[in-house]
């Protein structure tokens, strides 16, 4: 443990705690992509299966909050605010996420064990999950402030693991390639996004897109 | 060397 890793994942239950929050107060769910919201829960199932076999007190406490938050989140799109998704914005093909990331899973994972090609898929997928809920933005061509917080601390995380991988390998060559690869394309494809956010929202203004 | 299944971030 390291403090940008520390970081890393204090972003990821703040960007869960903000997008409950603002469900539950707006009691709406619009601007959210379900589809991306699915793909989470997909990526925390498929490589968190070690829940079963490992434990350790600080990682086993998050994966079991990110697959019980992913899961909440869910059930609230689906349940109680469903009214106020608008599926005919939410449009982004997912299955060919899926696809990519199912064929790079069984082409190279560490191991040819369904756990480690599980867990290769989980990490290919998240890197690209937020894809529906950037076109979405892009679509709608706005967001409301605090979506766009959500989004900035989901994009902050994997951020943090970059200078977190560096460290772990400076100080105890630990190093773990597709994790790496995944999580810098991860980060690539929220730098647009970063710039509006640090170019308009912090500076107080509404985030449009130009 | 890999991780070799050794995943032990999140």
């Amino acid at each position: 443990m390291n403090i940008f890793r520390l970081a890393g994942d204090l972003f990821h239950l703040i960007s869960i705690f903000i997008l409950i929050h603002k469900m539950t107060t707006s009691k709406s769910c619009s601007g959210i992509s379900f589809k991306s919201q699915a793909l989470y829960l997909l990526v925390y199932v498929t490589r968190y299966l070690d829940l079963f076999w490992t434990f350790a007190l600080y990682n086993s406490t998050m994966k079991i909050i990110f697959i019980g938050s992913s899961a909440y989140v869910l059930h609230l799109m689906t349940g109680p605010f469903k009214p106020t998704h608008d599926p005919n914005i939410d449009t982004f093909k997912v299955r060919y996420l899926i696809g990519g990331a199912a064929i790079l899973a069984l082409l190279f994972p560490y191991k040819w064990t369904p756990a480690e090609v599980l867990w290769t898929f989980s990490i290919w997928l998240e890197s690209v999950a937020i894809l529906p809920q950037l076109f979405m933005v892009q679509r709608t061509g706005a967001a409301e402030t605090i979506t766009t917080h959500y989004i900035f601390a989901l994009g902050a995380y994997r951020a943090l693991y970059i200078p977190n991988w560096i460290y772990r390998y400076l100080t105890s060559t630990f190093w773990d390639p597709l994790s790496i690869i995944a999580g810098v394309i991860q980060t690539v494809l929220y730098s647009d996004f970063f710039y509006i956010y640090y170019t308009k929202v912090l500076q107080g203004r509404k985030f449009e897109l130009p | 060397e890999g991780n070799e299944g050794n995943h032990d971030e999140l």
